[in-house]
């Protein structure tokens, strides 16, 4: 489904957001409104996957895995 | 492999290490050999020797905590995050920090693996950051792997022979 879509439920977007602002860094001073697509295309590369923006159930799951606290992407 | 923006390593070829605090899931003693093999794992790729010290400020402390543990990045319960560590670094700097509310093991029961935990995070404090190998070390996510045939990947070897040089430069 497309990520900016209204289609999923509350706690699965919550999921999905608080992950890519974890993991996939951005600069909260800057204020820039956060593009949530642009960061799941980073997370789809970093993981070698098809980069759609498009939130898919491999991605969900890659979401739900153990794993560690250091973003996988830095600047 | 990726390194930490700046490429920040030790400068020093003798790192200290100091164990500050324990789980309660493995005995003390493990947790020690299971921290000296990671260590011994990346040593003996590079030029670098650890040596642990039982008290003081060594360049890479590492500790159990839960919840909010006094650096800004608060562990969140079983599950999810397991642990975080420090590019190399004064004060905080290559520390190492799992989530005590993990069910840790040696590998001989259920529950996260601390040897493979361990040697991603002091990855993390040596200065890699992570890879998207699946077979890395420093993949991001927790993969259960075969204990006895454990090992560095190439990824990982070249990653930090990259900063550190390789073991014949000693």
């Amino acid at each position: 489904m497309p990520l900016e879509a209204g289609g999923m439920g509350k706690q699965h977007w919550e999921l999905v957001q608080n992950y890519l602002k974890r993991y996939y860094f951005h600069d909260s001073k800057t204020r820039v409104k956060i593009n949530f697509e642009d960061k799941l295309k980073e997370m789809q590369k970093f993981f070698g996957l098809p980069v759609t923006g498009i939130l898919s159930s491999h991605v969900t799951e890659i979401m739900q895995k153990p794993r560690c606290g250091v973003p996988d992407v830095l600047e | 492999y990726s390194l930490f923006p700046g490429r920040p390593k030790w400068t020093s070829n003798v790192i200290t290490y100091r164990v500050v605090s324990y789980t309660r899931d493995l005995p003390q003693s493990i947790v020690d050999q299971l921290l000296a093999k990671a260590f011994n794992i990346w040593s003996s790729e590079i030029p670098l020797h650890f040596k642990r010290v039982h008290w003081g400020k060594a360049d890479i402390m590492i500790s159990f905590a839960r919840r909010d543990h006094g650096d800004s990045f608060p562990f969140d319960g079983p599950g999810k995050t397991l642990a975080h560590a420090f590019a190399p670094g004064d004060g905080i700097g290559g520390d190492a920090h799992f989530d005590e509310d993990e069910d840790w093991t040696d590998g001989s029961s259920s529950g996260m693996n601390f040897l493979y935990t361990a040697t991603h995070e002091l990855g993390h404090s040596l200065g890699l950051s992570h890879s998207s190998d699946p077979n890395s070390i420093m993949y991001p996510t927790y993969e259960d792997r075969d204990s006895k045939n454990f090992r560095l990947s190439q990824d990982d070897i070249k990653g930090i022979q990259e900063l550190y040089g390789n073991v014949d430069n000693l």
